[in-house]
């Protein structure tokens, strides 16, 4: 199922930004 | 690319897609990162802190090509235009209000694609530096890219000394959209 976590667009930004660097680490 | 608010979904639906609608836009904006000259000579913490502090910002400089102010509608890649009044039904009309105000201000400054793409760097690297470790690295950085945006413009309008202070004086208008929105609006992360 889809579990859904709400944040602020801040958070959601670094979250992705966060995501990218560790994948091309 | 993503049309907002067909009638018949929900508005957490609504959230739900311009959520996800933001993923690639944020991963546009740290590939365009990577693309500054000498942004990749940074630390990588420092990367990361100025892209967290910078990217609500750069994006809203990108969004500005999808307001019309003065028809007051914004038109998404898809080519769907939505009026000023039917955005408001999603509840984000201070952000509305403020974009439509800023990119009037900025639209008026009639700025080339690649003055444009030197701006966004600007923007990006005058980000707040409270998470940054080498700020001198960053000033520097920020110091040659505010070299190059003035020499670009001056040398294409020599005899219009007004718009390059122009421009720098819509930094303070993205640090106060960022401000106020960028905490305030919410996403839903679908795990």
């Amino acid at each position: 199922p889809k579990t859904h976590r709400v944040m602020t667009l801040a958070d959601h930004i670094s979250h992705i930004i966060t995501q990218d660097f560790a994948r091309n680490q | 690319s993503c049309p907002v608010a067909p009638a018949s979904r929900s508005s957490q639906e609504v959230w739900e897609s311009f959520s996800q609608c933001f993923t690639p836009a944020v991963k546009e904006v740290v590939e365009f990162a990577k693309s500054i000259p000498g942004f990749q000579t940074l630390s990588q913490h420092d990367q990361v802190m100025l892209l967290k502090s910078g990217t609500f910002q750069v994006l809203m400089v990108r969004f500005c090509s999808l307001f019309d102010p003065k028809e007051r509608t914004v038109t998404f890649l898809n080519g769907q235009t939505y009026s000023l009044a039917s955005l408001r039904a999603l509840g984000m009309s201070s952000l509305l209000d403020a974009m439509f105000d800023f990119s009037e201000k900025l639209g008026s400054l009639g700025l080339e694609p690649d003055e444009m793409a030197l701006f966004m760097a600007v923007v990006l690297v005058s980000a707040d530096r409270s998470g940054i470790v080498e700020v001198g690295a960053v000033e520097l950085l920020q110091e040659n890219l505010i070299k190059a945006l003035r020499s670009l413009i001056t040398s294409r309008r020599p005899d219009d000394s007004t718009l390059f202070p122009k421009l720098l004086l819509r930094l303070p208008d993205l640090r106060t959209l960022n401000n106020q929105h960028s905490d305030k609006l919410l996403a839903f992360r679908i795990d």
